[in-house]
């Protein structure tokens, strides 16, 4: 189906600057300062982006909870994570922290967020 | 995903992307989506990273991620990181750490180090070539020089490849999916070359951000997949990023 239209196209043109169905808006811009404490970098962010980020998490849970039917590998990553994989590289251990505190979501989802890439690299 | 490195006549650089994530996680049924794909794009956000109140790097991420897929470190370089397949994936490289073995680095973690801290394209290819990771990746970087862009593609052991420009044999761009350039793709998921017809026919006098952000929104190369995409220029400062859709009908990858 690739091959064929609808799901191919000719080479669109005009489509700068960006408008219509396939354009969904600008992307917000948030300042970070690495002076600051790494627990404290991504407090904006994550006061803004804190409803977001628990509904991706959310969904995450459901669908392990859909696969592996229980409840069980959840538990896991949320108590066993943080020291499975022990010390990550600073800054970013006390960053994730800092965005855990700040989201109210447990250490081990925001890690498991963040060794996503390398998880489904399969 | 699909990145490129364009160089224009005048021997600037072009640096894009489509990000695509979400494959197999979740299928909308009614809305014809991938269901973490449309999360992740309210995550989505600019960050401006400063020290001393002056711009070190900027990039397109999502909020709780602290890694980067996605930068621009102002005068010296572009960056971006696509998913590479494999068998010996990232997996191996978790289940490695977690048994304490612990030489590789994360991938999104080493990026963003290349954009903090490099201070020429050269060193960044260095490290980006040389440091043991935890997984596969396609490395898309771009210099503020004429003729400076390659594609790294990397195991997690070592580099198998860097392509680079090379403007005198006629290869004024450099294109990445998500496969060995030296291969060809998966066949249900040919993104390369419906992308390089489009660049070949834009040709090398034409190439800007218009006609890139023209490519990048022709299907399949937009897909069902695509959460944003950015364009970046390092000689003229100039980093864009937009939210995308692909309404139905549409590719799922």
């Amino acid at each position: 189906a690739q091959d064929v239209p609808p799901y191919t196209e000719d080479c669109r043109s005009g489509t700068y600057p960006p408008s219509g169905p396939t354009y969904q808006g600008n992307i917000p811009w948030y300042t970070v300062n690495l002076d600051q404490a790494p627990r404290e970098r991504w407090q904006k962010i994550i006061a803004d982006k804190k409803q977001p980020l628990t509904a991706m998490i959310q969904q995450i849970k459901d669908l392990v909870k859909f696969f592996f039917h229980g409840e069980k590998l959840i538990d896991l990553v949320d108590t066993k994570l943080p020291a499975l994989l022990g010390n990550l590289p600073p800054p970013f251990d006390e960053e994730m922290k800092g965005i855990a505190e700040a989201s109210g979501l447990p250490l081990g989802e925001v890690m498991l967020f963040n060794i996503f890439y390398e998880v489904f690299t399969v | 995903c699909t990145s490129v490195v364009a160089e224009d006549t005048s021997g600037k650089l072009i640096h894009a992307r489509n990000m695509d994530f979400g494959l197999f996680l979740g299928w909308d049924v009614k809305n014809n989506s991938w269901m973490v794909t449309e999360l992740l794009r309210p995550l989505a956000v600019n960050v401006n990273f400063q020290r001393n109140n002056k711009t070190v790097f900027l990039s397109t991420s999502f909020a709780g991620y602290v890694g980067m897929l996605t930068g621009l470190k102002p005068g010296v370089l572009t960056l971006t990181m696509n998913e590479r397949f494999s068998l010996d994936g990232g997996y191996i490289g978790v289940l490695e750490w977690i048994l304490g073995i612990r030489q590789g680095a994360w991938m999104s973690f080493l990026t963003r180090s290349v954009l903090e801290n490099a201070t020429s394209y050269d060193e960044a290819k260095t490290l980006l070539s040389k440091t043991v990771l935890l997984a596969p990746a396609y490395f898309i970087l771009g210099g503020n020089k004429s003729g400076e862009a390659c594609v790294i593609t990397r195991s997690r052991q070592s580099c198998l490849d860097i392509w680079e420009l090379d403007i005198q044999k006629g290869q004024w761009y450099v294109l990445e999916t998500n496969y060995d350039h030296w291969k060809p793709p998966l066949p249900i998921d040919n993104r390369r070359a419906p992308a390089m017809k489009c660049l070949n026919r834009t040709t090398q006098k034409n190439i800007s951000f218009a006609t890139i952000y023209d490519m990048l929104s022709t299907k399949p190369v937009l897909n069902k997949l695509t959460t944003y995409t950015t364009l970046m220029s390092v000689s003229e400062s100039k980093f864009e990023a937009y939210l995308r859709d692909c309404p139905h009908p549409c590719m799922p990858w």
